[in-house]
């Protein structure tokens, strides 16, 4: 089953 | 800080349209505009928002200050003004307060109101610049009508882009659906256009809750364009008037 993807692992911290 | 919008309409549809998205955020404010970044509680969305100083008229902002606003109180301010109010934001320096005035430009009402600041520790991310795959814009309401189609369905999409248009389709308990669009040019009516800008096939698949909650923001703008990148966030773009706009970003459904 597909899982949700974090928006932090693709933007990181400024 | 002192910035006046012509209509305050157009500040009360940007908030309505994240607010349920995002609950308390910094408006940072600095000789630029005024902008917003805020991802949802469960870190799947971004919020970024940009009101450019040239959407105001005037603007001024001396020193860069972060105005950090709980939006359903600010909601609740923005209820208070006309749709063709004039608005006009104020902040000091070193602020307890946002002061907010709506002008009617048909009456002599004048309407003040002060909105309690609060100290939010909020870390910004840095969105690289992304040459997408696919890039399609299409009539904001057409995108609207078919997340809320497919959301009775199933609660993911997946969008795929191709040389023959972009497919969006679900598989729920019920049974499939799908919906195709083609490129598409309407010389009389060019609000209804559908453009497709593609460097290469992707496919990812999204929620749909998420997809539906950014559809709130489709009164802002006619037009939507969506881009994606095999494996990177997509990106739900409102474009405004002067530059300034609406993103949202959306984390795909990963592996299988």
């Amino acid at each position: 089953k597909a899982g949700q993807g974090n928006i932090m692992n693709f933007f990181g911290k400024k | 800080l002192e910035a006046r919008l012509e209509q305050a309409n157009l500040l009360k549809k940007v908030v309505d349209a994240i607010k349920d998205l995002v609950q308390d955020c910094n408006f940072d404010c600095n000789d630029s505009g005024i902008a917003l970044q805020a991802m949802d509680n469960s870190h799947v969305a971004l919020v970024s928002m940009m009101l450019k100083a040239e959407s105001f008229s005037p603007f001024r902002c001396d020193r860069n200050i972060a105005l950090g606003i709980n939006l359903s109180s600010l909601m609740k301010v923005l209820r208070c003004a006309q749709n063709e109010d004039i608005l006009t934001l104020k902040a000091d320096d070193a602020p307890d307060v946002v002061n907010l005035v709506f002008e009617s430009s048909e009456s002599d009402r004048l309407s003040e109101y002060d909105i309690k600041l609060m100290d939010i520790d909020q870390e910004h991310l840095g969105i690289p610049e992304t040459e997408y795959s696919a890039t399609i814009s299409m009539p904001a309401a057409e995108f609207q009508r078919i997340c809320r189609d497919l959301i009775a369905l199933s609660e993911s999409v997946a969008i795929e882009a191709t040389k023959e248009g972009v497919k969006f389709s679900c598989s729920g308990d019920i049974g499939n659906g799908a919906v195709t669009l083609r490129s598409h040019t309407n010389v009389e009516k060019p609000e209804l256009n559908v453009d497709i800008a593609l460097s290469e096939p992707v496919a990812l698949t999204f929620s749909l809750k998420y997809l539906v909650n950014f559809c709130k923001a489709s009164g802002l703008s006619g037009t939507v364009k969506l881009c994606l990148s095999s494996e990177v966030p997509l990106l739900v773009e409102y474009t405004l008037a002067s530059n300034s706009y609406l993103r949202f970003y959306l984390a795909p459904k990963i592996g299988d």
